[in-house]
């Protein structure tokens, strides 16, 4: 899983993608 | 006296039929390729601004996938397993659909349509060329908004990785989907009852044609010439 660690924040993430 | 309460069912179907409702709505805007004026044409700037493009359609496509019905639902972990195995079936199907208004051209963004010459530059003619035949059968189709976004869906849910660790909780997913087209076919075109099954048919292509985007993106990457941002790399890796 730590390879995959933005896509991870991405899923995680609450805020729109607009935000990041 | 069969055929109008055929018809009144049909119109409460097209009413009700949320999945889609939801789909349209979050269905993304296109984003902007915005190639470096700056740099001359090249198939490094092409491969380049190709990137960058995919890099960030990714970002909001997996923006989109948490607003299909039951997706957030899945564990993290499945989530992620879907998304490492669809990825790029559901950036080429967005290409395709913004295509089907032209003749041999991919609207890879709307200020970067490629032709074949350009396609040919950038090293992309087979790959273009396989798009442009996934292009061709949903024309033939009259591919329409409804069926592009529930298709997409469908993509995700069905994108056969071999991680998922609640296989039920996905085939729950793929059912509400394949169910959410079926109705929608019932009720808009009673006239073709093939239809679903003629856009469910379209899968393997465009599992083939990502599965070859895939692989000349990985030769890109190791041959090491063309920049790539962090999620585009890490999602090439997970293939």
């Amino acid at each position: 899983k730590e390879k995959h660690k933005i896509l991870h924040q991405l899923l995680q993430n609450n805020t729109s993608p607009g935000d990041l | 006296n069969a055929l109008p309460q055929k018809k009144i069912l049909t119109v409460s179907h097209v009413l009700e039929n949320k999945v889609v409702s939801v789909l349209l709505v979050a269905e993304p805007e296109g984003i902007f390729a915005m190639p470096d004026p700056t740099v001359p044409e090249s198939d490094i700037k092409a491969l380049t601004t190709l990137c960058d493009l995919a890099d960030r359609e990714l970002v909001v496509n997996i923006g989109w996938a948490k607003h299909i019905p039951g997706f957030p639902s899945l564990s993290l972990a499945d989530q992620m397993s879907l998304l490492q195995s669809a990825w790029m079936e559901i950036l080429i199907l967005r290409v395709v659909f913004r295509s089907l208004g032209l003749e041999d051209k991919l609207v890879y963004a709307e200020d970067y349509v490629m032709d074949e010459e350009q396609s040919r530059l950038a090293g992309l003619l087979d790959l273009n060329n396989t798009i442009l035949q996934l292009v061709k059968k949903f024309k033939v189709m009259g591919l329409e908004k409804e069926e592009f976004v529930l298709l997409k869906a469908i993509a995700l849910a069905n994108s056969d990785s071999m991680q998922i660790e609640d296989t039920e909780a996905v085939q729950r997913l793929q059912d509400v989907l394949h169910g959410a087209l079926q109705d929608y076919e019932t009720a808009r075109h009673p006239e073709d009852p093939r239809r679903a099954g003629k856009l469910i048919m379209t899968l393997p292509l465009l599992r083939q044609t990502a599965a070859r985007a895939v692989q000349h993106f990985c030769s890109i990457k190791q041959d090491g010439r063309v920049p790539m941002h962090k999620l585009f790399l890490e999602l090439l890796e997970a293939k």
